[in-house]
């Protein structure tokens, strides 16, 4: 373990809190995407299937249960909690999932570590969690109004994987042999998906104005 | 294969 993908972990879960404390504390979901959401459970339940049948260490077992319980409860709020559920944008929150799922799945098949099926769906997930916060910026651009405690939560969910980015080069220069080209491809994909995100929210920041969306 | 050193991370 580094300093950078500890930072990288941290931020993560910190991102997953911001959320739920937005949901919990103002009792709405209005700007968030379940679609996102739901994506996200996707990619941790097929990420984390080695919860069953392999012990790596205790941090790695807690947070991938944090990651999968937390990821449950916010669906819950978003798709059961009775005050809650009526501030989701279900009419603005239409991007076709399956257009992300479908090629992904497609691409795990082809370009995977091991034709298994446990290795197969973990590199589903890899390549799922690239796209799986296109819902939620489309979404913005829809909606226009960022609040921000969305705009942080998307912001940290954006900087967790940049700085698993730094993460990877320095564990490919401190340990001989490391080599994960999958999900160093995957993963720089994923941090360029947000860069026109950080581009604004870095812009109302300096600013110090609301964020807003080009038009 | 990935090797256990490659599934260290979350």
């Amino acid at each position: 373990m580094n300093i950078f993908r500890l930072a990288g972990d941290m931020t993560h879960l910190l991102s997953i809190i911001v959320l739920l404390l937005k949901i919990q504390a103002t009792k709405s979901c209005a700007g968030v995407s379940l679609k996102t959401q739901e994506l996200y459970a996707v990619v941790f339940v097929t990420r984390y299937l080695d919860l069953f049948y392999s012990f790596i260490s205790l941090y790695n077992t807690v947070m991938k249960i944090i990651f999968l319980l937390t990821a449950f409860t916010i669906i819950w709020y978003m798709r059961k909690h009775k005050v809650v559920c009526q501030t989701y944008d279900k009419e603005q929150d239409t991007f076709r999932v399956l257009f992300l799922i479908v090629p992904c799945f497609v691409l795990a098949l082809l370009v995977n570590h091991e034709m298994s099926v446990t290795e197969v769906l973990w590199t589903f997930s890899i390549y799922l969690e690239a796209v799986a916060i296109l819902p939620q910026l489309v979404l913005l651009q829809r909606t226009k109004n960022v609040d921000n405690l969305t705009g942080n939560y998307i912001f940290m969910l954006g900087s967790y994987r940049a700085l698993y980015l730094v993460n990877w080069v320095y564990r490919y220069f401190t340990e001989l042999g490391y080599r994960q080209w999958i999900v160093w491809v995957s993963g720089t994909v994923q941090t360029c998906v947000y860069l026109d995100f950080f581009y604004y929210y870095v812009q109302a920041w300096r600013n110090n104005e609301r964020m807003k969306l080009p038009g | 294969k990935r090797s256990s050193k490659q599934k260290d991370e979350l």
